[in-house]
């Protein structure tokens, strides 16, 4: 494992901490959107399928059983907690994230790398990864005040993204058979995502104000 | 092009 990949992995860590830590002890998840955390278990579900099958690592079943729980937790929180449930600004968080679950399942089973339904459902779990993050998006365009733990959250999450990218480009020249177009292509999309957020956040914290997206 | 589908990656 190289330094950009592990760097990639704590930032993704450290995103759901920060996640966890505001709706934990600040009772409140204003500003965060079930839609996205309801798709990113799901990411996560059908991704690590294959957790009791493909033992990579104790770091990666490590790994894997965080990120399932921590995303499952966080949906239980905002749909169940009976004070967290009512911090949830459902009025703004409209992105309707059922409809890019199926085409994201119908691109599994057209682009795999083996149709199985392992591969399938990883390939599903990297195409719904990638575009998991838009109603996350919309919401902070459609929130007046973004308080720094949400916005924190999502430049976490981006970091892990583009720390990924260098991890691939590294792992392209060190490890010749190391070839994943569709994570790879996945990957660069979902970055991208991210672009229009990066640009204020740094912005703001360069002229030390509230992040705020415009509409 | 070799494929490596041993998901090593999180």
């Amino acid at each position: 494992m190289n330094l950009f990949r592990l760097a990639g992995d704590m930032t993704h860590l450290v995103s759901v901490v920060v996640l966890l830590l505001k709706i934990h002890t600040i009772k409140s998840c204003a500003g965060v959107s079930l839609k996205t955390q309801e798709l990113y278990a799901l990411v996560f579900a059908a991704r690590y399928l294959d957790l009791f099958v493909h033992f990579v690592s104790l770091y990666n079943t490590v790994m894997k059983l965080v990120f399932l729980a921590s995303s499952f937790t966080i949906v239980w929180y905002m749909r169940r907690h009976k004070i967290v449930r009512r911090t949830y600004d459902k009025e703004h968080d409209t992105f309707r994230h059922h409809f890019i679950v199926l085409p994201c399942l119908v691109l599994g089973l057209l682009l795999n790398e083996k149709f199985t339904f392992r591969e399938v459902m990883w390939a599903f779990s990297i195409y719904l990864e990638a575009v998991a993050i838009l109603p996350q998006l919309v919401l902070l365009q459609r929130t007046r005040n973004i308080d720094n733990l949400t916005a924190q959250y999502v430049f976490f999450l981006g970091a892990y993204r583009v720390l990924y990218i260098f991890n691939w480009i590294y792992r392209y020249f060190t490890e010749p058979h190391f070839v994943h177009w569709i994570s790879w292509i996945a990957g660069i999309v979902q970055t991208l995502l991210y672009g229009d957020f990066f640009y204020y956040y740094i912005l703001s914290w360069k002229n030390n104000v509230k992040l705020e997206l415009p509409a | 092009v070799m494929v490596d589908i041993d998901h090593d990656e999180l």
